[in-house]
């Protein structure tokens, strides 16, 4: 099965 | 002073179109380069990208930056009011709580204004990662759009994997599965029906179905579509919108238990 990945560390908070 | 007006107001209602099933709120950040958008879902499992550049406007002025925190479904129902064939104006004054919406028929005998309360919205701003990817898929959006309404009708995700070979959409669910196989035109007469295929590395990642469904509401605002795929970064699906900018979806595969 899969899970649903997350975008939170892909992206730098500026 | 921000003053930014467009000829046709079909381009705003399409681009909230694109956004409002995403995000029920964002921030409109206005400068000397044009109106930028940011945001990602409740979720954070995909990120709205949008640019819409000075130069695309019939009139832009922004004499100094402004951020306008807007909820779309307000938005929304405003350019709802617009019609089709109407030129849209977007005002706000320097650090002013409201903007206002200027709509004006095309020989100028309805005149309306509506005036929207901003929001304060203390939203976090993320920098975007310089990425290569190691595959682009281009193709017409109509397609991409038909390709994922078909393949959702039989599971919750669609596994892209793009090879040498072409590029293979499958899905698979309680009632069996599906494949869809693209390959790259062979003669390239009309580029807005083209498929282009753009590939390094062989990749395979798996998304869901419903993010790439909100995706294609972007549909109607360019003839092709870009797909950029790396082995474990997100997903970036473009739009670029003629004369003016682009959106950008950003969406997190989803990932092996």
């Amino acid at each position: 099965g899969t899970t649903q990945g997350r975008l939170d560390g892909f992206f730098k908070v500026l | 002073m921000f003053e930014a007006r467009l000829l046709k107001s079909s381009i705003l209602k399409k681009v909230l179109e694109a956004i409002k099933d995403l995000l029920t709120q964002a921030t409109f950040d206005c400068d000397d380069n044009g109106i930028q958008l940011q945001a990602m879902d409740n979720s954070h499992v995909a990120l709205v990208s949008l640019l819409l550049r000075a130069d695309g406007f019939d009139k832009y002025r922004c004499d100094r930056n402004v951020t306008m925190g807007m909820n779309l479904g307000s938005m929304t129902k405003i350019l709802k009011c617009a019609g089709d064939k109407d030129t849209v104006t977007m005002k706000a004054q320097d650090n002013a709580d409201t903007v206002t919406f200027v709509f004006e028929s095309p020989n100028q005998e309805k005149v309306s204004d509506y005036e929207m309360k901003l929001m304060n919205l203390d939203l976090e701003h993320l920098g975007i990662p310089e990425t290569e990817y190691s595959c682009t898929i281009r193709m017409p959006s109509a397609e991409f759009a038909r390709m994922c309404r078909d393949l959702s009708q039989f599971g919750e995700s669609i596994v892209i994997s793009c090879t040498k070979e072409g590029v293979k959409f499958s899905t698979s669910g309680d009632i069996g599965s599906a494949n869809i196989k693209l390959a790259q035109t062979a003669s390239i007469d009309k580029e807005d029906e083209a498929v282009i295929i753009e590939m390094d590395e062989p990749v395979t990642l798996t998304f869901a179905c419903q993010y790439l469904n909100y995706f294609t509401k972007a549909t109607s605002l360019s003839p092709q579509v870009q797909l950029s795929m790396s082995a474990d970064v997100p997903l970036v699906v473009e739009y670029r919108i003629p004369d003016i900018g682009h959106i950008r979806y950003y969406l997190a595969p989803k990932i092996e238990e």
